[in-house]
């Protein structure tokens, strides 16, 4: 259960999630991804979103279940859509603290999945909570430049509060995105993060490619748009190193 | 009175904000910016960000007035903070539809500025509800890539449902950023807008540089930081646009 999450805007959690998934899913990986985003980008990047959808949304107000709304989209990859009322439940305020293990809570069956990707909206409310609080594991995408950085000590502090509070407890993976290796900014972001997070920057960063940003016009992730460029050969990368577990030093 | 508004990540509110406040400023404006994004960027990329910050938070809490939480922050540039207690608000949900009118009350008073910009965070919450009831302007950054494109059709459903139900209606305009100019997806996405918003593109793209990604690390505008580059020209050029409401086409 893989939340990949960062409150920062436009870091490619998406592109991650959207292309991650694939390949895992290649690999012959049994993967489900949810769009936890009202927008809907990863359900329009798989080439899926409709008019009046029904996904996450609905699960989460009670109104379905998980398998009333999941959309095979690829071989191996169900979709759980965003869903087009999602927006209202970043809003809605009753039911307390009970509410951010809602996500947690319609989970619990999904069991006979080797991976459940959720992707998450550019805030830390309670749409991320819910991911936050469902969620094993953690994969943090930050952008090669300084406002990722200067996002990504804030997220770590609203994280370890939540954390400490609720006693739930994630492994955390960094992934630079948006890499431009002839960029000194983005250098100097990478080399920050390997000093500060020594043992959990996945060893792959995924490089400034265009095939990444132009894939989801055609509702394709990278494999099927354009194999054999650098984005494939990055996010393919990154599967491996996500499936071992191998980090920079 | 102007929302810098896009609910997509990433797409350039703050640097444009940053900037174009800037060159206003340098040709003599009187300009104040509000940070309405919790994350607190803006505050960040003047330099002025600190522990524990009092800013539009209090304001809109009650506990303090606009003359009370504003930095004079450059010559003719006063700003008014995030302020630490920022995210609380996107959260609290006592006071229903009054709580979208706060910023509006608070700012009837902000009479003898030529410009008011309100930086908005990546959501369609109550922080940039509160920043569209207080505009008469809105300028919407859009960056040079499908999903952009996705979020912006979303973006106006929004705004129109709002501005019908609540008989408010701001001018807007549209700012095509982060333009890779030789991407086919930039030219792309450029025309399509120019094709759907006739007379609504502001006349300069702002090009990617990555100048413009690294001043903030320096607490500093592009001008302060490298005021012969392309981000500096692209941002006094779109400065002159915006004053004389001059558009494509
Ligand atoms: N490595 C890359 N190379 C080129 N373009 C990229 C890359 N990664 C992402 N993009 C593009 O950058 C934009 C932002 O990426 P994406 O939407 O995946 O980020 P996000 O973190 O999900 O954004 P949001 O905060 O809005 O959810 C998209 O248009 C995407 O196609
Ligand atoms: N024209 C450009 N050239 C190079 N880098 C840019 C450009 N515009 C913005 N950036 C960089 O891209 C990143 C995203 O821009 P910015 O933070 O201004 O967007 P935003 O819409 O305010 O994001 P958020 O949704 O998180 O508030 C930042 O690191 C910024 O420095
Ligand atoms: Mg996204
Ligand atoms: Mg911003």
């Amino acid at each position: 259960m893989i939340a990949v999450m960062n409150q920062k805007g436009g870091v490619g959690k998406t592109t991650t999630t959207l292309n991650l998934a694939h390949a895992l899913a290649m690999s012959g990986n049994a993967v489900t991804v949810i769009d936890m985003d009202p927008q809907s980008h990863l359900t329009a990047s798989f080439g899926a979103e409709l008019q009046d959808q029904e996904g996450i949304d609905s699960v989460l107000l009670g109104d379905n279940n998980l398998d009333g709304v999941k959309i095979p989209v690829r071989e191996n990859i169900d979709l759980i859509p965003a869903g087009s009322r999602l927006g209202e439940l970043e809003q809605i305020a009753v039911g307390g603290a009970k509410r951010g293990w809602l996500l947690h809570d319609a989970l619990e069956k999904e069991h006979d999945k080797d991976y459940v990707f959720i992707d998450c909206p550019p805030s830390s409310g309670m749409l991320t909570m819910n991911a936050l609080l469902a969620a094993k594991e953690m994969i943090i995408p930050v952008s090669g430049d300084y406002l990722a950085l200067h996002g990504l000590s804030r997220l770590l502090n609203i994280l370890k509060h939540v954390e400490d509070r609720l006693k739930h407890v994630t492994k955390k993976w960094l992934v630079v995105t948006r890499f431009h290796s002839r960029r000194k900014l983005a250098q100097e972001v990478h080399n920050k993060l390997l000093n500060y997070f020594p043992g959990q920057v996945l060893a792959t960063s995924i490089r400034e490619n265009v095939s990444l940003a132009e894939s989801p016009s055609y509702g394709k992730t990278i494999f099927e748009y354009k194999n054999s460029c650098n984005g494939a050969q990055d996010y393919r990368d990154l599967a491996d190193d996500f499936l071992k577990g191998r980090t920079f030093k």
